[in-house]
């Protein structure tokens, strides 16, 4: 089992559409995918018309269990999507307080880790998204990652951001002593404006090799999916954007 | 003194860029204009070539005077930003640590509140920019304000969101026993895609009188102006998206 971790602490930048479409085309291709919501906005979880304010178990439970020094077991919060290959862990409101009970806490930044060891044979991809703060939240997904990936839109003050998010990934790399292995992933590429071609060129130099060799580019169409539930991949396969994550899909998973 | 808030717990709809534009035209027009950076990722104040990570007083000092009980006095962290009448209290990554504070503060949901009072005669407008997780950042800039502005994008899952945070909305309105007046504002309207429609017809239905009657264009040069660090209407001022904004502010101030 694999875990890939989607972060960034800017807003709005297609964390929650880089999972939905890289989980659709892993779960099309037959690798038995879960995805996670980890932002307690729920993003992810009412893509999939479930509302997180009346899921009774989430990725919160977790954390419960952890505290209450229960075995985990995800698989008591995994639910259905309706999707052949691709399952949820729900995200809830609730997940929010957990940063006021950090101070009480110890060891809080391995229960995601912990937790997704338990079902390592049941999934061959696990997909975690994560909220635009760095908080508790932020640093199990990335302390449980296998791969990490940066979604970036190409823009003057995205580099900024990224630089202070890629001293906590060292940071954490250190603590668990494995570095984390991340790619960084131009979305919403607008080719027809300047600024977005200087952006980027601001990007493939500051990242080198850790930016992916092409983009995600603008496609409208994404929303369409997003209105009917549906992962992008089933609902708008030949579209642009479609073809340009299969790339990147082909790209991660022949590293 | 007003006090406008903006703000959205889903990332990416245009917080940042309805505080800097809106901040830019209120000096522009000679009101004495302080923008409030509450996002501790800090796109405010890059915006304006500050670095966030090199910040040494931003809003983050406010709750550290409050819990040493000592009288708050804003005007000791207000920065220039090179802009007549506009003028920004940065802010730090520090301010990400809050949350975690929050169990062992009292009474810390009323800091900004209490801290803006003693600029009251400084300033004819406080526009503040907050971060896309509710917590007590967020909780501050909603119990501080006269007036809520909530940015969203035409899309199906807008509405979703918008519920959870109105009844957080409400929440604190009753307990600072004044209801907090919102106003909600479709940003990034794109009028080609039949999507954008449809999600603006919704938007229409579900929040009636409490929605904006236009809507803020895609208007690309919005980035260049961003590029450039220069309030929107200073740099594009004859821009779809500056003469929206203008109109939006109008209403605001007219009401
Ligand atoms: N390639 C694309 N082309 C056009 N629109 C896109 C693209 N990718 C994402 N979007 C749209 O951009 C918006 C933001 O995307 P998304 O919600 O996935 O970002 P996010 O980083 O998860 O946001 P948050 O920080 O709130 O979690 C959504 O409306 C989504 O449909
Ligand atoms: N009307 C518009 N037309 C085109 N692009 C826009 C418009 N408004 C904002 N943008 C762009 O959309 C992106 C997101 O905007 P912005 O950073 O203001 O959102 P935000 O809600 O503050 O995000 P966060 O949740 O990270 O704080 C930026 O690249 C910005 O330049
Ligand atoms: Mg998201
Ligand atoms: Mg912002």
């Amino acid at each position: 089992m694999k875990i890939w971790t989607v972060s960034n602490q800017k807003g709005g930048v297609g964390k929650t559409t880089t999972v939905v479409t890289i989980g659709g085309i892993l779960a099309a291709w037959g690798f038995r995918t879960l995805m996670m919501d980890m932002d307690p906005h729920g993003s992810l979880t009412s893509y999939f018309r479930l509302n997180p304010d009346e899921i009774k178990a989430s990725a919160y439970n977790l954390f419960q269990d952890a505290s209450a020094k229960k075995a985990p077991d995800p698989r008591r919060y995994v639910v259905e999507t309706g999707f052949e290959c691709l399952q949820l862990l729900p995200a809830s409101p609730v997940l929010a307080t957990l940063d006021r009970q950090a101070g009480t806490m110890e060891g809080m930044g391995l229960v995601i880790a912990g937790s997704l060891a338990a079902v390592a044979d049941e999934f061959d991809y696990v997909l975690i998204d994560s909220p635009p703060m760095l908080g508790v939240l932020m640093v199990n997904a990335l302390a449980a990652c296998d791969r990490l990936i940066v979604p970036v839109l190409a823009e003057y003050l995205a580099f900024k951001g990224l630089e202070r998010m890629l001293r906590t990934v060292d940071m954490i790399g250190r603590s668990r002593r494995k570095p984390i292995d991340y790619l960084v992933l131009p979305t919403m590429f607008d080719k027809r404006t300047k600024e977005s071609q200087e952006s980027l060129h601001m990007l493939q130099e500051r990242c080198a090799e850790k930016l992916w060799h092409s983009v995600i580019p603008v496609d409208t169409r994404l929303r369409d999916a997003s209105r009917a539930g549906v992962p992008p991949v089933l609902f708008i396969p030949t579209s642009k954007a479609v073809a340009a994550y299969s790339e990147f899909l082909e790209f991660l998973l022949h590293e």
